[in-house]
């Protein structure tokens, strides 16, 4: 991991014991290239290594017996601090609720919203699934074949219908049948598509949502930033959830996303399966950042 | 970049940011600075036209060109799509399949997921929109033998290009890189290798995990190529470099967008101009 890095890049200064300031600065660099190669932003890793450096050029490194141990400990640190300290739940205050999932095509947003109401439904709610994604051939299919497999109502649509009458109607249905919570899936849209910008815009006037929670794949590069400020932007996002987590992407582009935009990481998805939902805890994404 | 005049290491700072933001990765960004950084360190004067120059050929030689004709030469020619979970495999094959048959090919589309919710459906659907046949089972069937009595169907209909869905999987599940190994075996027992293209589908918005993907999938099966989709968002795929140069891999085509027209050949010239400033 990264204090085996830091070892081995500072082979040199076994004898010397206590670090000077140079040290740390070149100790930041192994960091910061591990950073990088975890996907973590550019600008992100500047502006939060700065953060780093202000407490490792202290007396905290630099007096310590173990610098090393020290110098991982403080970037570990800030990175839980960063990610959130502590868990956000989901705001449900509504008759019913509206969770609506947003995102770029294929990040898993149809699978999410079925774990999301497997979720809630074991938490004692009753959940409602619908979908406006009149676009992706069986789009609605898919949605609800997920459905019946975890028996959770789902209101039946048509790709010939238009997604703000869907969406309406559901909320109107879900209402009517005693439901209190909605879930709705929307199509995969790249943040640049100002129609479907636009859409997204137009259905969270409309349906005065709860939650409007960013659904990102954990293996994303660079542009996860770009792409989250601008949902958050123009759409305003309630919260992220984190998906394919469970594979061996770093997740540098959750910390991305949480330190350019703020909005708070709630759930991890962590597998295909509709169980694979874990409520998001910041310490051990902060460890697989580090490496 | 724009008027030519001699760089300084603040020029060299910001092209290292830009290489990284595309995702080239530290180590691709670094070999091609590295000897720039050197001979600008020992007082050389270097133009910014040259160092242009020079990025160009040092990009350009990481992408290896195919050595196999496209599509093989196979009775019947027969691609086999893999990948992570949601990188657009399916409508690669869509947009494939259409392209070919509007080239004359008589194609088949073979709905190898089995597994996930709306997989064979969606392949369906794809069939109807763009007039291409699709072999499927029910969901749930054995992927190995719906590929199996696929090819088998191809063959004996006298289909000259086959395309073969699979699940989406991560790379690093076992069991999963395991049935992508018997289905790729079940290929082999029909179709000489000059006849099938194992083809690596790959999201142009991942990042340096991409590498981790191509590692794992061409330690179980032999993959020919990649198709890099997505290309029409943000991210400028440079991942893609370390990959082509690292595993000998060429990239066939770019996806564009969702439609069936939005796939086109790869042209190394214009994904290196879109890298540089
Ligand atoms: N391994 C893994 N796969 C996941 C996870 N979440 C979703 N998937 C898979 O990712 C793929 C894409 O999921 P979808 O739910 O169709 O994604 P989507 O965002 O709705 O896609 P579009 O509607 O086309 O934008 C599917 O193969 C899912 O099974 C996860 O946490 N882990
Ligand atoms: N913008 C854009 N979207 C694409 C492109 N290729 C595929 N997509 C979209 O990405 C999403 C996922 O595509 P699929 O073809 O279902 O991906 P897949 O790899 O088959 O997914 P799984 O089978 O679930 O692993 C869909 O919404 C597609 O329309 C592309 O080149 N550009
Ligand atoms: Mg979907
Ligand atoms: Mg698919």
């Amino acid at each position: 991991g990264l204090t085996e890095k830091l070892e081995k890049a500072f082979q040199g200064l076994k004898d010397k014991g206590k670090l000077g300031p140079d040290d740390v600065k070149r100790g930041l660099r192994e960091v910061r290239l591990a950073l990088l190669e975890a996907d973590v932003n550019y600008k992100v890793v500047k502006s939060f290594l700065s953060r780093v450096e202000v407490r490792a050029l202290s007396s905290e490194v630099l007096e310590s017996l173990t610098p090393f141990q020290q110098l991982v400990k403080i970037v570990y640190e800030e990175l839980v601090e960063t990610l959130g300290k502590k868990a956000e739940g989901l705001n449900l205050n509504g008759k019913p609720a509206v969770v609506m999932l947003v995102g770029l095509q294929g990040s898993g947003k149809t699978t999410t919203c079925a774990k999301l109401a497997y979720y809630l439904r074991k938490k004692g709610h009753n959940p409602m699934l619908a979908s406006v994604d009149v676009y992706r051939p069986a789009a609605l299919d898919q949605l609800q074949t997920l459905a019946e497999k975890i028996n959770v109502p789902y209101f039946p649509a048509s790709p010939s219908d238009k997604p703000v009458d869907i969406a309406l109607s559901a909320v109107k249905t879900a209402k009517e049948k005693g439901r209190d919570v909605l879930i709705l899936d929307t199509a995969g849209r790249l943040h640049i598509d100002e129609a479907l910008m636009n859409e997204l815009v137009e259905l969270k006037s409309r349906l005065n949502p709860q939650e409007v929670l960013l659904v990102a794949d954990a293996m994303m590069g660079q542009e996860a930033v770009n792409m989250a400020q601008t949902f958050h932007e123009r759409v305003g996002l309630t919260g992220v959830i984190l998906t394919k987590i469970e594979g061996d992407a770093r997740g540098g582009a959750a910390l991305s996303i949480r330190e350019v935009t703020g909005v708070p990481i709630k759930f991890l998805g962590v597998g295909e399966k509709v169980e694979a939902l874990e409520v998001f805890h910041p310490e051990r994404l902060a460890s697989r950042i580090l490496g | 970049f724009e008027v030519d005049r001699l760089i300084t290491q603040a020029d060299l700072d910001e092209l290292e940011e830009r290489l990284i933001l595309s995702d080239l990765g530290v180590e691709t960004t670094f070999a091609l600075l590295e000897p720039i950084k050197r001979d600008l360190s020992l007082g050389k004067n270097i133009t910014s036209k040259e160092l242009k120059n020079r990025l160009r050929e040092g990009l350009l030689n990481l992408l290896v060109d195919p050595t196999r004709p496209f599509p093989p030469q196979g009775n019947p020619a027969t691609l086999f799509f893999v990948g992570v979970n949601g990188v657009g495999k399916t409508t690669t094959i869509a947009k494939l399949a259409k392209n070919f048959k509007d080239g004359g090919y008589k194609v088949l589309m073979v709905a190898g997921d089995t597994f996930r919710a709306g997989a064979i459906e969606q392949l369906q659907r794809w069939g109807e929109r763009v007039g291409v046949p699709v072999y499927a089972q029910k969901e749930g069937a054995d992927p190995a033998s719906v590929i199996y009595q696929g090819v088998d169907k191809a063959i004996k209909e006298g289909f000259e290009l086959v395309l073969i869905d699979t699940a989406g999987r991560l790379h690093t599940k076992y069991n999963l890189m395991e049935e992508l190994k018997k289905m790729a075996r079940v290929i082999e027992k029909f179709i000489p290798q000059e006849g099938y293209e194992n083809i690596l589908v790959l999201d142009a918005n991942t990042g340096q995990n991409a590498i981790s993907q191509a590692e794992s999938f061409f330690k179980a099966i032999p993959i020919h190529s990649v198709i890099l989709t997505k290309m029409d968002g943000t991210a400028k795929g440079g991942v893609a470099f370390a990959i082509s140069h690292k595993f000998k891999l060429p990239i066939r085509f770019i996806g564009l967008g969702e439609k069936p027209e939005d796939l086109l050949p790869f042209d190394k010239e214009s994904f290196v101009k879109a890298i540089l400033p």
